[in-house]
């Protein structure tokens, strides 16, 4: 499904470089559960916005489903962001001035579906936040906002799931009825999840870790205990 | 050094009144170190905002060493925060179109401190930033921004840090570097430190622990293996 050949992204700060990422090769099977942790500033969210089609590699090649990623228009890429792949974002990206149910609703007005309101509000009960559909982002938790933005990533029923720590601003209780959330998904509809974690027990849900160091991918690490 | 008594904060709602803390009776003694733990949306930001002059409760009493809050003037409880209290918020709340270094410097010109530059580049060193003083906020990594954040709040030597879930955006090495360094402040300076966190790995290095629920405090817990 996702098939990454010397992956670079390099920004030019001044008269230095900074190797965000160099020299990722990989490849994510259809309907993999796949975490992917290191260090802070490894190079994990820069990765990952490549994979969800943000941001473009600086070298390498991207092939989606043998597509080649630098080749297609941006009506396509568009298309894609919006109905194939969800993205959860580790800043969340939520509209300020807008209620949790709208913003959880603005993927669907995109691609024009039926049923927008209730769609959405059941995404936001999926999420535990029945109670808060009203609510604007500076009236929500911290771990609240983190789950509309969840809501949001998955109301277009998404074929890869792109989660950047979900789970961070989240009690151990919530962050795992996330995960679980995610593994049924997984399970149930075959959708292919990657997310960038911090938390091996979250880790040890999936069922292969990519260890990513210094921008480059150190080692994958099968979880055996499925 | 911090008292709060039947501490409520009700948020109005249209019709219906979100309860997000109330009849919150809590001491603080000078030199604590304590954490905070509770669900997602338990009131535990909020209570953070309360103590750290941020937010006035809806009813209750605060007193500050001795003082109480509710009568201070503006003027006196700006000098609180900026020089006596450093904040660490749950999402940061860094200047956008400002570098690293230069966002660090702010507490400093608040209060017209000498040797502001020196101060925020050590502040950077001390978690780990020193070759990233230069770039801005969306030029850095999600725990790179927070490690910011966490610098902003100790260059002013408050005598008080609130950190609002400091190590949510941080690998596990990294995040036990910064409880580490607030262990640290906490035995050689005196400092008292409160930090909200998810993780009870690094609540273990405090030695008190308050559960909170539904607003409400639940328990207290001794941390005895210190
Ligand atoms: N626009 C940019 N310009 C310059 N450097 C950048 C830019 N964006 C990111 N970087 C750098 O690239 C490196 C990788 O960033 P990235 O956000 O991918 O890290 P990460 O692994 O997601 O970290 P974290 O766990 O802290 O979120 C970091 O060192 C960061 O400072
Ligand atoms: N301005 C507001 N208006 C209405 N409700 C609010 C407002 N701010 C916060 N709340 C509600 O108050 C409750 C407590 O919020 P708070 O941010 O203190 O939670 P928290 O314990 O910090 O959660 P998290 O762990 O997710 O950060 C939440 O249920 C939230 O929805
Ligand atoms: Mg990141
Ligand atoms: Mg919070």
């Amino acid at each position: 499904l996702i098939e990454l050949r010397d992956i670079c992204k390099i920004y030019q700060m001044g008269d230095m470089q900074v190797r965000a990422v160099c020299g990722v090769t990989l490849d994510v099977e259809k309907g993999e559960l796949i975490s992917i942790m290191g260090p802070s500033g490894s190079g994990k969210s820069t990765l990952m916005n490549i994979i969800g089609l943000l941001d473009q590699p600086t070298s390498g090649e991207y092939w989606l489903e043998g597509a080649d990623v630098a080749k297609l228009d941006e009506n396509t890429l568009a298309e894609i962001r919006n109905r194939r792949i969800g993205f959860v974002f580790q800043s969340y990206n939520l509209l300020a001035r807008t209620t949790a149910l709208d913003n959880v609703e603005l993927p669907l007005i995109y691609s024009g579906t039926k049923n927008r309101r209730r769609k959405a509000r059941e995404a936001l009960e999926t999420v535990g936040l029945a109670d808060r559909v009203d609510h604007r982002p500076n009236e929500l938790s911290g771990g609240q906002q983190q789950r509309v933005a969840i809501a949001r990533a998955l109301v277009n029923d998404p074929d890869i799931i792109l989660a950047d720590e979900p789970t961070g601003n989240l009690d151990t209780k919530t962050g795992l009825e996330i995960i679980d959330l995610f593994q049924r998904l997984n399970k149930e509809r075959g959708i292919t999840i990657l997310f960038v974690t911090h938390d091996s027990e979250i880790a040890d849900f999936t069922r292969r870790i990519i260890h990513i160091r210094d921008g480059a991918i150190e080692h994958n690490e099968r979880v055996e205990n499925q």
